[in-house]
C-alpha cells in the first residue's frame, strides 16, 4: 500500500458517498445517470468475486463490501425508492456499445482464460467507460448540479491517483499491471475536459455547472 | 508481471 494508491481509495469513497447523500438527502436523483450507477454496480461484481476466495486483508475486505453495498444502495434509489426523479429522457446512452466491445475486448486481452480472470478484466475495461452515460447525460441536459460535479471530481481524480499509485509500485517493487494502467490512462482521459469545466467553473463559486 | 489470480488492488 503507498499514499496515492491510498488517497485514491479515499477519493473514490468519498465520490460514492457524496452521490449516496446527495440522492438520499434530497430525495431526489434528477441529473443523475441510472445507467452509470447500474455499470459501476457490475463494475465492482464482476471485479469482487474473490471477496470470499482470496483474503488480502482486512482493510481491502471492508472497502470491496463498502464499494458493493453503496453502489447497489445508489442503484435502488434511482430505479425504485426514488424512480419518479429519474430522468430517463436524458439518461439515454446506448450501453450495449460499451458492454459489447468491452466483453469481446476481455475475452481476447487477458492474463489468463479463466472466468474469474476475464470477469476480472471485463470489469477494468467497463469502468474505464461507465462513466460516459453520466458524462453524456451532463451534455445532453447541458448542466450539472454543483454536488454532482464534486461527485465526478473525486471519481476522476481516484484513477488519476491510481496511476501515481502505479508509476510509485513499477519505481519500487517493479509491479506492473498492463491492462489495468492502459484501462486507468484511457478512464483518466475521458475526465480531463471535465475536470476543466470543473476548475474554471464550479470552484470560481457558481452554484452549477452549465455548460457553454 | 503481475501475479495471476492475485489482485491486491480495489
Amino acid at each position: 500500500m503507498n499514499v496515492f494508491r491510498l488517497l485514491g481509495d479515499v477519493s473514490h469513497l468519498v465520490a460514492i458517498i457524496i452521490l449516496f447523500l446527495k440522492i438520499f438527502r434530497s430525495k431526489s436523483c434528477a441529473g443523475i445517470s441510472g445507467k452509470s450507477q447500474v455499470l459501476f454496480a457490475l463494475v465492482f461484481t464482476t471485479r469482487y468475486l474473490d471477496l470470499f476466495t482470496s483474503f488480502i486483508s482486512i482493510y481491502n475486505t471492508v472497502m470491496k463490501v463498502v464499494f458493493l453495498v453503496l453502489s447497489y444502495a445508489t442503484v435502488y434509489l434511482i430505479y425504485l425508492r426514488f424512480r419518479s426523479s429519474y430522468d430517463s429522457e436524458s439518461d439515454t446512452f446506448r450501453v450495449e456499445f460499451l458492454l459489447v466491445p468491452v466483453a469481446g475486448l476481455s475475452f481476447l486481452e487477458n492474463y489468463d482464460f479463466t472466468p474469474i480472470e476475464i470477469l476480472w478484466t471485463f470489469s477494468i475495461y467497463l469502468e474505464s467507460v461507465a462513466i460516459l452515460p453520466q458524462l453524456f447525460m451532463i451534455t445532453k441536459t447541458g448542466e450539472a448540479e454543483s454536488i454532482t460535479t464534486h461527485y465526478l471530481f473525486f471519481l476522476g481524480l481516484y484513477r488519476a491517483l491510481y496511476l501515481a499509485n502505479w508509476v510509485w509500485r513499477y519505481h519500487t517493487e517493479g509491479f506492473f499491471d498492463q491492462i489495468a494502467v492502459v484501462s486507468g490512462v484511457v478512464q483518466t482521459i475521458f475526465y480531463c475536459d471535465f475536470f476543466y469545466l470543473y476548475v474554471t467553473k464550479v470552484l470560481k463559486g457558481n452554484s452549477k455547472l452549465t455548460l457553454p | 508481471e503481475r501475479v495471476l489470480g492475485a489482485h491486491d488492488e480495489l
